[in-house]
């Protein structure tokens, strides 16, 4: 473990900690799409089916538990809650998600680090994971403003994932076989997707203004 | 020899 990882998964936490909080304390989830929470569902349970079988420590078991409790926790309180499901953007949250699942899927098929259900299901958790935050960007260009929280919650969650790549550089110096570059490729383009938004995050933080998307 | 971690990262 070292310190970029650490600060990656706790900033990964804190992201679902704000989504929590955000669903719990505006009983809304608004400007939030269903179809990324249940892509991301997808992501921790095909990425965690080691999770009885091959215990690393109780750091790691701890942390993926949370990790498939909550989003499962979040689908189902978008999904049933009464309050929270009225406030779903249904008719803004269109995007075609069943052909990331697709793409996915059959990128794993053909490239994986060996060809095992765990490892081809690990390779697409890799892969959904880089597009699943697709579904939530197109939500919020399209509902223009955004409100404190989301903007928060989608920061946190791309800078995570930014943060594993240093975790992989410094994995990579450390010990030159190291090498994952299925994981690595896919972070790469996983940060890449919020470019923009971190462009629009910054600058209403510098202008201490709302934030918004171009339509 | 032991069994390189799968996968060590969340």
């Amino acid at each position: 473990m070292n310190i970029f990882r650490f600060l990656g998964d706790m900033t990964h936490l804190i992201s679902i900690l704000i989504l929590l909080l955000k669903i719990y304390a505006t009983k809304s989830c608004s400007g939030i799409s269903l179809k990324t929470q249940e892509l991301y569902a997808l992501v921790f349970l095909t990425r965690y089916l080691d999770l009885f079988t091959d215990f690393i420590s109780v750091y790691n078991t701890v942390m993926k538990l949370v990790f498939i409790a909550s989003s499962l926790a979040i689908v189902w309180c978008m999904r049933n809650h009464p309050l929270v499901r009225r406030s779903y953007d249904k008719q803004l949250d269109t995007f075609r998600h069943y052909f990331l699942l697709l793409a996915s899927f059959l990128l794993a098929l053909l490239l994986h680090e060996k060809f095992a259900f765990q490892e081809v299901l690990w390779a697409f958790s890799i892969y959904l994971e880089a597009v699943a935050i697709l579904p939530q960007l197109v939500l919020l260009q399209r509902s223009g403003n955004v409100d404190n929280l989301t903007g928060q919650y989608v920061f946190f969650l791309g800078a995570y994932r930014a943060l594993y790549i240093f975790n992989w550089i410094y994995r990579y110096f450390i010990d030159p076989h190291f090498t994952r570059w299925i994981a690595c490729v896919s972070g790469l383009v996983q940060t890449a997707l919020y470019a923009d938004f971190f462009y629009y995050y910054f600058i209403s933080w510098k202008n201490n203004a709302k934030l918004q998307l171009p339509a | 020899k032991q069994q390189p971690r799968s996968h060590d990262e969340l």
